[in-house]
């Protein structure tokens, strides 16, 4: 990672504390890292003119070197976000992806067949940059309901996003607060433990402060 | 909104992986809440690369599948709970556990139920040990169960036993809840609504005069 880059990632984790993790007890062990910490992933956060005031990063990228087998579990709600209809359709026809971009600042819920179509390009120039097909291209989306996504500012963005992609635990903590609203906090662990004799590490980030009463399936 | 992004490097075929994640999310995520709205992105996209070299997990019913299972509960009930910690005008985090039920999915109704009340939160914002709003939003879940079997407990302190509320120390009961805010700690409420083997929790944060100030500002 050069070194602007490491500026770049240092200052995006500095921008809110990390939130205490109660985890339950059990047999693993907490690690640094967070969605980095298991082998193949990669992750970086930035600043990309979405937010509405300030310089918080408000774009997200994790990737995985390998075709990784994709879940999604997704809002029952049926006025569901464009990301969420567009996920779900790729993951019914697809097992694997290689991406997720997350956007904070608008959450494109509410906007229609636009929408739907910003979700589209998002996702195609993303695969474009990282040359896979679109479908393996995830995204989540976060922020002011019913706002279309800055997608001019969003696409202007992912060749800086792509170059701070990093597996250290700097990309993950980036990440972390570039998918954050109203939080005061980040939200990012990790742990390792033994699956049928060998080390294993899962880790994960999450965001959510407000409109929060998840009812997904 | 909440959103998620959890990744492993452990070997899991596709159909084991989904279930795996849908019943983690349900004991995670699918047990918090801050204001009872259900938003429209709400989303946790789960990624595994296989590249540890595990042993390859295609069945539900194997050990590693367990061994798995658990960690990945673990990493999302760890993220699920700093999200109702962090709940807007939040001052501390609220775990409701509940036992005695018929089975897992009636305890995880009652809890998230009473951790969803606007009363109980306001009391515990109010540092009020209010025990009647906590048996009514167990009350009103939609699981049935004897109200004299109802149990009800706040930290150590025991508020109701057999249906019958009990003399407790107010003031120490008080103390607790204000403790906690003062902390942004946890409060823990116990609930046990029979003998039954069903036993689950949900976390929530109290109710706070910023909660509105937040989102009245909050505009699109």
């Amino acid at each position: 990672v050069s070194n602007n880059n490491t500026t770049t990632i240092l200052e995006a984790a500095k921008y809110i504390p990390a939130a205490p993790i109660l985890l339950p007890e059990g047999p693993w062990e907490q690690i640094p890292g967070g969605v980095t910490a298991a082998k193949g992933f990669k992750a970086a956060g930035m600043y990309g003119g979405l937010r509405a005031k300030g310089e918080k990063p408000d774009l997200a990228l994790v990737t995985c070197d390998v075709d990784a087998v994709a879940a999604g579990v997704f809002t029952l709600n049926v006025v569901a976000a464009a990301p969420v209809l567009y996920c779900r359709n790729v993951l019914d026809i697809s097992k694997t992806a290689r991406a997720v971009l997350v956007n904070a600042g608008q959450a494109n819920a509410a906007t229609g067949d636009l929408g739907y179509q910003d979700v589209i390009e998002c996702a195609s120039a993303v695969a474009k940059l990282l040359q896979l097909r679109p479908e393996e291209v995830l995204i989540e989306s976060t922020g002011v309901i019913g706002q279309r996504i800055k997608k001019d500012a969003l696409l202007k963005s992912l060749p800086s996003l792509i170059k701070l992609l990093s597996s250290t635990t700097e990309g993950a903590d980036a990440a972390a607060v570039a998918i954050t609203t109203t939080d005061l906090v980040c939200k990012s662990v990790a742990v390792e433990t033994e699956v049928g004799g060998t080390k294993i590490r899962v880790g994960g980030m999450a965001k959510g402060s407000g409109m929060i009463h998840p009812n997904m399936a | 909104t909440m959103l998620g992004v959890v990744t492993t490097d452990a070997l899991v075929t596709s159909d084991v992986w989904r279930k795996m994640v849908k019943t983690a999310v349900n004991r995670s995520f699918n047990q918090i809440t801050v204001d009872g709205d259900s938003s429209t992105n709400d989303t946790v996209i789960a990624l595994a690369s296989g590249i540890s070299g595990s042993t390859a997990i295609s069945s539900l019913d194997s050990f590693e599948a367990t061994q798995l299972q658990a960690c990945l509960d673990a990493v999302m009930q760890g993220l699920a709970k700093s999200i109702a910690w962090d709940g807007e005008g939040a001052t501390c985090l609220i775990e409701v556990s509940v036992t005695g039920a018929n089975n897992e999915a009636d305890a995880a109704k009652v809890a998230r139920s009473v951790a969803a009340s606007s009363l109980v939160k306001a009391a515990v914002y109010g540092r009020d040990p209010n025990w009647g709003r906590i048996a009514c939003g167990a009350g009103y879940a939609g699981v049935p169960f004897s109200q004299n079997e109802l149990r009800i407990a706040l930290g150590d302190i025991l508020l109701m036993d057999g249906g019958q509320p009990l003399p407790f120390d107010r003031n120490a009961a008080s103390d607790y809840l204000k403790g906690a805010g003062e902390t942004h700690g946890t409060v823990e409420i116990h609930i046990s609504i029979g003998n039954g083997q069903g036993r689950g929790q949900a976390w929530g944060c109290d109710l706070s005069y910023d909660y509105v100030k937040i989102n009245a500002e909050y505009t699109t």
